[in-house]
């Protein structure tokens, strides 16, 4: 047929004075984890077991926001979401309001594959993963020192925050001299991040 | 949020997200990453993962407004991820990645960065931010 060809994200809405040193510690996980998506397609692994793969890998590094290293809700606690498509004949699966399972890709594909539905949320997505046996973990587990400074310096700001600043009003971008009515969280709603 | 999307040898694409969601977000909230068609599509034309404010993304069905355009209007890959990035964001910010079954990859967005690499069989291979 063609070529294979992959491409990876770890998340838009970067803070523009981001440390040297984190730049570089994403930069090597990118790169790890095309390399891992890269071996899988010269072995003749399918697409769609590719992109399970390298995005299981993503979320078992803290680094990004997914999965161990996800953003904390406004209680502090870790709600976890995915999703999954195939493209050759549109068959999809996704998941929302996790809290124990390890990795919600994986849940999303066993949704896709043994479930008669396309999307389970919240205590059925739950139910669902115990009854297929995927790894769960406590809530803990998802939770990073990191993430819980960022979300004391979200609430005391009063705002949702970006991945790696509070936003003043003046640097939301475009969104900021929107003087758009919307609210969420009882903020404009031009305050809230890229995630 | 992460995503990664692939074509395979044979043509097949994929395209896969998972996320956290917005930092001190409100519990129950369900952004862009679980939607098909918002956060991610796949189809036979290509693969989509997108990330940002999922509200906007939501509302402009970014991941199958790819498939669409090159769908509908014949555009290419590129062509189709400037467009809707350009057109369909209105004052929101996102990214996104792409592969489309011909083997071809790109990445658009319209944030002050986005953490992204992507890889040819041709050997091409490129990890940037900014």
């Amino acid at each position: 047929m063609g070529p294979w060809a992959i491409a990876v994200h770890g998340g838009a809405g970067v803070d523009p004075n981001l440390p040297k040193e984190r730049q570089e510690e994403a930069k090597r996980l990118l790169t790890r984890c095309l390399d891992i998506g890269i071996v899988a397609l010269r072995s003749n692994v399918t697409a769609i077991d590719v992109v399970e793969l390298v995005v299981k890998e993503l979320e078992t590094d803290p680094l990004f926001n997914s999965g161990r290293g996800s953003a904390l809700t406004e209680n502090g606690t870790v709600e976890m979401e995915a999703s999954i498509m195939d493209g050759p004949k549109r068959r999809c699966g996704a998941v929302s309001g996790l809290t124990t399972v390890k990795n919600p890709v994986s849940l999303a594909r066993l949704v896709m594959d043994k479930s008669p539905h396309s999307f389970l949320a919240f205590s059925g997505a739950e139910e669902f993963a115990r009854k297929q046996g995927v790894e769960l973990v406590d809530n803990e587990y998802f939770i990073t020192e990191d993430n819980v400074g960022m979300l004391k310096l979200a609430k005391e700001a009063n705002s949702i925050l970006f991945d790696y600043r509070i936003p003043t009003i003046g640097t939301c971008g475009a969104g900021a001299t929107m003087d758009s009515p919307l609210q969420m969280n009882g903020l404009p709603i031009s305050v809230y991040a890229p995630e | 949020t992460v995503g990664c999307v692939v074509v395979d040898k044979e043509g097949r694409c994929a395209a896969a997200t998972s996320t956290g969601g917005l930092m001190n977000k409100m519990t129950g909230r369900i952004g862009d990453s679980p939607l098909i068609g918002a956060g991610t599509y796949a189809c036979d034309l290509c693969g989509v993962s997108c990330t940002g404010e999922g509200e906007a993304i939501i509302r402009s069905t970014l991941a199958r407004d790819v498939a669409a355009v090159m769908e509908y209007n014949g555009l290419n890959l590129h062509e189709a991820v400037d467009f809707v990035i350009k057109n369909r964001l209105d004052e929101g910010k996102a990214g996104l990645i792409a592969v489309s079954k011909n083997g071809e990859v790109a990445c658009g967005f319209n944030t002050t960065g986005m953490f992204r690499g992507c890889a040819t069989e041709d050997g091409f291979m490129e990890v940037g931010i900014w």
